[in-house]
């Protein structure tokens, strides 16, 4: 048996929002210690994955480990039934092919029920290698929605470089171009504000804006965004989720030919 | 010019 209930379902409505564009189906991993997901755009330029702890569900329970395959659309089309400030209960029983959704109001005199198909889902999992960045950014994410959001009209790819100045977003194109520059915040009233930057060596990347703007979906999650840069090497996208889970997204660079 | 990488190039298949 395996039961999990997320008090603020409106969690669930976001995270589905944020990767929906990205990938068609997912394989909810489901253990003793929590949910995971992990899944590949078409293309395997990008990679998502979610991870949540049993601590942030009330009641949590998993009998055994268990892989829950389930269409976005379908699940998209049933969480939108969801209010916001519902608690969401996902039920599923060993044996069956179904999957249990359960909405309750807060004061308890609205539920809704749905059930969903289960689906097969062949996915390839890939071993995400513990990294040392060369540099770690962490912004408000409403901040890096609008730089991807203004470079892309300038150009296809946006360059991010690193140095001890700050960190720079570039593009160009036909029209022109444009850089936008962030340096660490001194004095800022809310840490939520704040630009850190902790650069272990200057670096320079180039990264295709349709994935992040894909990407910054997920910016209702949480006010904060970080990334994690390393020559040559994937760049990581971090949205903490509350204080008991995170959605990363991992988007393969651009390389000179 | 650049070209889009992918990922398996830099992380190994479970």
């Amino acid at each position: 048996m395996f039961e999990a209930r997320l008090i603020q379902g409106s969690v669930l409505k976001k995270m589905i929002d944020a990767i929906k564009d990205i990938v068609t189906d997912i394989n909810l991993d489901c253990s003793s210690t929590g949910i995971s997901v992990q899944a590949m755009d078409s293309g395997h330029v990008c990679l998502v994955l979610i991870e949540l702890g049993s601590d942030g569900f009330e009641p949590y329970r998993c009998d055994r480990n268990i892989t829950l395959g389930l269409g976005l659309k379908a699940l998209s089309v049933v969480v939108r039934c969801a209010n916001n400030d519902d608690s969401i209960t996902i039920k599923a029983q060993e044996g069956t092919d179904n999957i249990n959704f359960v909405f309750e109001s807060p004061n308890g005199e609205k539920t809704s029920q749905f059930e969903i198909k289960l689906m097969d889902i062949d996915s390839e999992h890939l071993g995400i290698p513990d990294t040392e960045y060369d540099s770690v950014v962490k912004m408000p994410s409403h901040e890096f929605q609008r730089i991807c959001r203004d470079m892309s009209q300038l150009g296809d790819s946006i360059v991010v470089a690193c140095t001890k100045d700050g960190i720079q977003f570039s593009a160009s194109g036909d029209m022109g171009s444009g850089k936008i520059n962030l340096r660490q915040s001194s004095l800022v009233d809310k840490e939520e504000d704040q630009i850190n930057i902790e650069l272990n060596d200057p670096v320079h990347l180039t990264f295709a804006l349709r994935y992040l703007n894909y990407f910054t979906k997920a910016t209702p999650l949480s006010p904060t965004v970080t990334l994690s840069l390393k020559a040559e090497s994937p760049l990581c996208v971090t949205y903490p989720i509350g204080d008991f889970g995170s959605m990363k997204f991992f988007l393969a660079p651009k390389i000179d030919d | 010019d650049n070209s889009q990488t992918q990922l398996t190039h830099f992380f190994s298949k479970k």
